[in-house]
């Protein structure tokens, strides 16, 4: 079978598939300055996976908020940087009108995983910490 | 603001795959 630090070199999909490949890519990225991006992409999917109903409203808008002030509120953090303005108004005018969709951080996580296949994850496929790996 | 970096962690954590 393909040893798992092969397939992380497939697609960044494949990397983010696997708790070893997660650790080691954040490990990465933590000298980058950079974690937050994968922190912030692996918050939108929880938030997704929420299902909107009664019993949990109440944490859907803690959270939804929660990642809203780490992430996207502080305009120099690095996911607010590579998130478009637009993204960000969207999501604070849901925030600000309470209107919690499981799909509001759907775009900005989008963004934020454009910037890591283009920029981050080849740069970790060519970085010291990958290739001691493997 | 220490409840909501655990309400974070908890949902990063949900999203993760599944150890073998």
């Amino acid at each position: 079978p393909t040893p798992p630090y092969l397939k992380w070199a497939e697609s960044l999909h494949s990397l983010l598939d696997d708790q070893d490949g997660i650790n080691l890519f954040r490990t990465f990225l933590k000298q980058e300055d950079s974690a937050d991006l994968l922190d912030f992409w692996f918050a939108c999917s929880g938030f997704r996976k929420l299902e909107p109903c009664d019993s949990n409203e109440e944490k859907r808008l803690k959270l939804a908020k929660a990642i809203y002030r780490k992430y996207i509120l502080d305009n120099n953090g690095i996911v607010s940087r590579q998130t478009k303005p637009a993204t960000k108004s969207f999501i604070k005018d849901c925030i600000m009108k309470q209107h919690i969709d499981p799909a509001m951080f759907d775009q900005a996580q989008t963004e934020v995983q454009s910037m890591m296949e283009d920029n981050t994850y080849p740069l970790f496929l060519k970085s010291d910490i990958y290739l001691e790996y493997t | 603001l220490n409840s909501d970096e655990d309400l974070l962690q908890r949902c990063i954590g949900s999203a993760m795959p599944k150890r073998q």
